[in-house]
């Protein structure tokens, strides 16, 4: 039974492609088999797993505008068991390519979730661009769960209200079966006192699930994006990896 | 002469908010009259200086539909010769309201660059979401000068070339005398060998004027933002504080 999860925001540089590929990368390590889904012309997921977004044959874009199959577009990563459909900055001609299309935030849900396509995974992890733009919305309406990584902001925190907003909307109007899978808090440097305040705060008000697990701030994530691996290979022994592999126990228990 | 500077990035939480904030309460600090406008529906400019984005009369959607002028929408804030027009999410029904006017990226240059609306000014500076769309356009099609915020990260320095893509575009179709004003190194902990490796690779490579001064990882800058208070004002004698002034010293210096 496949998993498909949403990973979005609304806020910028909160870590969504960081929990993205460190997820996808920490559950892959368990035996499983992960497809991560770039769906932002930013391509950061693409580049953060070693791929070059501007030296690509097919990308997500061809998917969504059926020129390619999803299968011809999967790549397997250098990793066992991950893959990923890439992204690259000609992802930005989609929406305007596809405007006049019917029901055109349901693109990516008809090209992914139609003949048994995400069958042989057991997670598949879409990440998205920071806004409620037709690339979220698609992504959102393509998968079952949304995770949310909230950075102790200020303005992360209050955005909050509009991601929750966003996420009630296509359940309401596009994805019936969408269902919250967490929030994820990130940046949480415990040593301030800023962040834990912060921290309590989220962990009281949300009516919504709040993972254990928090992503601390940490020079070897800034490394890995740099890089173009995943911690838990670039650094399998340090906290951010053990981090995410006690997130992965999270969501395989919660998912 | 009034400058208008905007504020762009494509890369999501580099800092583009905190560098408008800041710099333009620092050149107000100085007696300069100046402008604060939010582009972004996210509307974090709005609430970093204190604002309640849901509790607004007037806001810069109402300046783009023509629904009120300028003058009518221009507040003040709690410091001298700082002025904001200010967000709210609504912004985000905009662009589909106006996606069938003529030359639509120009609604903001057209409400703005009238009438000596923007006169008064010494300085306007325009905030703008993370991404390349509607908004960010109208922006830089608004503006003179262009700053870019580059955060220490492998993803932000990749994603300069799409900035500068978007500059160069905006720069043949829409608005040629647009310039760029120059690069703002953010998130700069000197400290990491990380950090100092990009800021002198980004030194190196840049065909553009990159500012002496840096902003450097500081839990006050997580604080100003949570309290609506610019850092001058906020903590006047900090690093960050003195950091913003030293930027707005060169920027007066090369606009
Ligand atoms: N815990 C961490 N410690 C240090 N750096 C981090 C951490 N998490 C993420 N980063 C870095 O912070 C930057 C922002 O993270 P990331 O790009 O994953 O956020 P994002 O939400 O995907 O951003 P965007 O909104 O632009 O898509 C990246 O350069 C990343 O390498
Ligand atoms: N030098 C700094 N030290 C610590 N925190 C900072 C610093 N600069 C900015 N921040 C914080 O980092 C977060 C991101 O900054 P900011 O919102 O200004 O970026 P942005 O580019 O405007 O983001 P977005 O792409 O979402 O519009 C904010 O919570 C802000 O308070
Ligand atoms: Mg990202
Ligand atoms: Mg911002």
């Amino acid at each position: 039974m496949t998993v498909c999860i949403a990973c979005v925001s609304g806020k910028g540089g909160v870590g969504k492609t960081t929990t993205v590929i460190n997820l996808g990368a920490a559950l892959a390590e368990t035996g499983r088999r992960v497809l991560l889904v770039d769906c932002d012309p930013q391509s950061n997921l693409t580049s953060g797993l070693g791929f070059n977004p501007y030296d690509l044959e097919r990308t997500v874009a061809d998917v969504m505008t059926g020129k390619h199959t999803p299968a011809e577009t999967v790549a397997e990563t250098a990793w066992a068991n991950l893959f990923v459909i890439p992204a690259s900055p000609d992802l930005v001609a989609v929406e305007s390519e596809m405007s006049t299309t019917l029901d055109h935030e349901l693109t990516l849900r008809r090209s992914l979730r139609q003949d048994g396509v995400t069958a042989p995974y057991d997670f598949v992890i879409y990440d998205t661009p920071p806004s409620f733009g037709f690339h979220t919305v698609n992504a959102l309406a393509a998968a079952d769960q949304v995770l949310i990584p909230v950075q102790m902001s200020g303005f992360a925190i209050r955005g909050l209200k509009e991601v929750l907003r966003t996420v009630h909307l296509v359940r309401a109007r596009l994805n019936p079966d969408l269902a919250i899978l967490g929030i994820i808090p990130t940046f949480v440097n415990l040593r301030t006192k800023f962040s834990r305040q912060l921290l309590e705060g989220l962990c009281e008000l949300a009516s919504i699930r709040v993972f254990n697990t928090v992503i601390t701030p940490t020079v070897k994530l800034q490394e890995t994006s740099l890089a173009g691996v995943p911690v838990t290979e670039y650094a399998p022994t340090s906290k951010a990896a053990a981090a995410f592999r006690a997130l992965a126990d999270e969501v395989v228990g919660s998912a």
